[in-house]
C-alpha cells in the first residue's frame, strides 16, 4: 500500500509527434508544474480533494490545455465551461456546466459539492450560484488564447465550406475532444 | 480537458475534471466531464478521470465502469481499465487516469496520446505524452 499517489492528465487524442522540441518541452513543463503541485498537497498530509482541485486548478490557468484559459471556441465563438469533483470517502460529487465567467469551474463545483443541497447546476443557474460564492470571476475573453482562436476560424472555414446540412452525428464524429 | 485523481495518507480517494469542451461545439453540447459516473467517478474502490470523445464516455458510463469492474469482478485498476479502453470503447475514443485505494495508478488510452503524469510516495514518477514514450 502506498501512502499516497496521483495522476492527472491534460487531454487525450490525436497530439502529432512532429511537435516543434519547444513546444513538447512546454508540454512537459506544464504537466510537471502540476504534478508538482499534486505532490506538496500530498506529501505534507493533505487531502485527496484539496490535491485534486490544486492540481486541476494549476492545469485550468495553464494555456496549453483545454480547460479554463486556453479553452477552445464555441460555435458562437465564446467559451464554455465544464467541471466536476467527486470525494470517493463519502460520495459527495459536484458538477457545473456551461459556465462563462468563472474563471477556475473546479473549485466552483467543489463548493456546489461542500455547500449546496445539489450536485450538478447548469448555465445562467450555475454563473448566479457562483454570484454567491467567493470564486473568482472574470471576463469571458480571459478564456481567449490566439491557438484556440486560429483553431476555431479553421473549423469555422471547414463546416461553411460543407455543402450539405451537417448532422449531429457526422459533426462529433468529425471533431476533436479531449 | 484536464483531470486529476489522488489517493491520501488517509486512505482517501478524490477525482476532478475540468473541460472547455469540443471546439465549435453547438447547441448547448456538453459531454462526459461533469457527468458523475462517466468523466469523473470517486468512490472506496477508485478515482477515475476521463478524457476523449465524451458521447462515447457517456454511453459507457466510464469512469464508473471502470470503478464497478474492479469491485464486482475482483479484477485490478489495470486490468478494469483495460476492459473499459479495449472492449467497451473503440480505437481513437478516450484515455483514463485512475488511482485504486492502495495506490496504484494506471494511465490507458486508445487514442495516439494522452497529456499524463503520475506520482506517488515511493518517488515512481511519470510524464509521458504519447503511447510509446
Amino acid at each position: 500500500q502506498k501512502e499516497w499517489a496521483i495522476a492527472l492528465h491534460g487531454g487525450a487524442g490525436t497530439i502529432s509527434q512532429d511537435l516543434p522540441d519547444s513546444v513538447k518541452a512546454r508540454y512537459y513543463a506544464g504537466l510537471e508544474e502540476a504534478l508538482r503541485v499534486g505532490e506538496l498537497v500530498l506529501r505534507d498530509g493533505g487531502t485527496a480533494l484539496d490535491a485534486v482541485e490544486n492540481v486541476v486548478n494549476t492545469l485550468e490557468d495553464n494555456p496549453l490545455f483545454n480547460a479554463g484559459r486556453g479553452a477552445v471556441f464555441t460555435a458562437e465563438g465564446r467559451h464554455e465551461l465544464d467541471a466536476a469533483i467527486m470525494d470517493g470517502s463519502t460520495l459527495a460529487a459536484g458538477a457545473v456546466t456551461g459556465l462563462t465567467t468563472v474563471k477556475n469551474p473546479v473549485s466552483l463545483a467543489r463548493i456546489v459539492m461542500q455547500e449546496s443541497r445539489h450536485i450538478f447546476f447548469s448555465g445562467v443557474g450555475a454563473e448566479e450560484y457562483a454570484d454567491q460564492t467567493s470564486v473568482e470571476r472574470v471576463d469571458n475573453d480571459y478564456f481567449h488564447t490566439q491557438n484556440r482562436y486560429e483553431q476555431w476560424q479553421r473549423s469555422q472555414e471547414q463546416a461553411s465550406a460543407e455543402s450539405t446540412p451537417m448532422t449531429m452525428e457526422k459533426w462529433i464524429e468529425d471533431s476533436k475532444f479531449g | 480537458t484536464v483531470g486529476a485523481v489522488a489517493l491520501d495518507s488517509e486512505g482517501r480517494l478524490a477525482a476532478a475534471t475540468s473541460t472547455g469542451g469540443m471546439t465549435n461545439k453547438q447547441f448547448g453540447r456538453v459531454g462526459d466531464v461533469p457527468i458523475i459516473g462517466s468523466g469523473t467517478f470517486a468512490n472506496h474502490v477508485a478515482a477515475v478521470s476521463a478524457t476523449g470523445w465524451g458521447e462515447q464516455i457517456m454511453r459507457n458510463v466510464s469512469a464508473n465502469t471502470i470503478a464497478n469492474h474492479m469491485e464486482f469482478t475482483g479484477s485490478s485498476l489495470e486490468e478494469a481499465m483495460n476492459f473499459v479502453v479495449t472492449e467497451r470503447l473503440n480505437p481513437g475514443d478516450a484515455g483514463f487516469i485512475g488511482v485504486d485505494s492502495l495506490g496504484n495508478i494506471s494511465m490507458q488510452m486508445n487514442t495516439a496520446g494522452m497529456f499524463r503524469a503520475s506520482l506517488d510516495a515511493d518517488g515512481n514518477r511519470t510524464v509521458m505524452i504519447w503511447q510509446d514514450e
